[in-house]
């Protein structure tokens, strides 16, 4: 299949191609692209090739056909659902702005250990108490899970959500999480990049 | 210099290193940290080794020498100031959990474009309307900046920190940053990391 960094481009090609589309733009070429995207026409190119489109020389790429053709990618996993588990100051953040947004996945439920944020809404999400999980994951089919709990919990609540039926993890706390090979794991560590920007400036 | 890739590493194992100095555990080999760490006793081998590092294959590494020995490479960075642009949804995620931790680089200055955000302080941080920014990030001498603002602003927000004095950012806006080759520049892209996990599971 599409290795995951090429993934990530497509996303972020077909986010500057929508933007185009609304300023009127009917043709680009992968240079321009490239030039947007902070990388090469021969990268451009390659990525798109993945997914078996090729341009015309002269003319360059329709957009509206290449954003039909990117979107065509993420066609099967269209109506996949995701939890996020800790309701706090990050987790609030992200539910307040996925909200606002038409995102795939959607995020259909989060959960708290303190019982007053696993009930009722946060903008617009049902929030349920962490003992709910096992059954609420069963019952509506969620397959992506947020994590934003405290380090020192994230493993027992990945254990959790891989049990109920998650197959992946988006995981924000700061320690590396111990899954299965068939899981999906991937890390926003926010401390160490900051770090990282300050070491080398 | 240090490859990035090793320092983001380096900072992995210090965090856990002084994890384990908590409970008291004193001497550690190589391939325990990578268990930690999910990478190889190799790869910590190497990384150790980018510091100058070497232990006692018998013994191990002495846990407190090691994060000193980690330490020691920042420490030239020690007093770096960092400046927040952008006080929204996760503008105040971040000041919240950087204001309770003694973090490095610590974030001492704020901004907004609305006036309502741009004044008084936030998790103890101060808080100045985005007009006081160049002014701000000269008298203070700020040099990483934290970007969370829409992304139609990031563009020019990063323009100004840039002129005023900033050498690196951490960009949280879902738009590529052109920047000159002297800056240093890394992007958390939560939308797309999103994505790409819903679409492998
Ligand atoms: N806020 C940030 O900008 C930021 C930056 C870097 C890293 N992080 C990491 O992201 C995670 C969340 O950070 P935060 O600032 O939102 O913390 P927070 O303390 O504000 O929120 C954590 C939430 O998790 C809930 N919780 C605790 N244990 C739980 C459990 N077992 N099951 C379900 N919910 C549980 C708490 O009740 C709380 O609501 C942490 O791991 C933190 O290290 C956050
Ligand atoms: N909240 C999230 O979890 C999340 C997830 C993915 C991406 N992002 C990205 O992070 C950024 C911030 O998102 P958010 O949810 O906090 O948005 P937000 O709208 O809640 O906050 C943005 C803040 O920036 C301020 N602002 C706007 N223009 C400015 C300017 N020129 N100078 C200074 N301040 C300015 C606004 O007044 C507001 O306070 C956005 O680029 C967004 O796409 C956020």
């Amino acid at each position: 299949g599409v290795p995951a960094r090429t993934v990530e481009r497509l996303v972020l090609y077909r986010r500057l191609l929508n933007g185009l589309t609304e300023q009127g733009v009917e043709f680009i070429h992968s240079h321009e692209i490239a030039e947007k995207a902070n990388n090469s026409a021969a990268q451009v190119r390659r990525d798109l090739m993945a997914i078996g489109y090729t341009g015309n020389p002269a003319r360059g790429y329709a957009v509206n056909d290449l954003v039909r053709s990117i979107n065509g990618l993420f066609e099967q996993k269209r109506d996949q659902k995701a939890a996020l588990v800790g309701i706090g100051k990050l987790g609030r953040a992200i539910l307040g702005y996925f909200a606002l947004r038409q995102a795939r996945p959607r995020i259909v439920a989060a959960f708290d250990s303190d019982p007053a944020k696993g009930q009722g809404e946060f903008a617009g999400c049902p929030c349920y108490p962490v003992d709910a999980l096992t059954s609420v994951i069963a019952r509506d089919g969620i397959t992506v899970g947020i994590l934003t709990v405290p380090a020192d919990f994230a493993q027992p609540v990945t254990d959790l959500m891989l049990v109920a039926g998650v197959r992946g993890i988006l995981n924000f706390a700061p320690t590396p999480l111990k899954t299965p090979a068939w899981a999906v794991v991937d890390n926003v560590d926010i401390a160490t990049k900051l770090e990282k920007v300050a070491f080398f400036c």
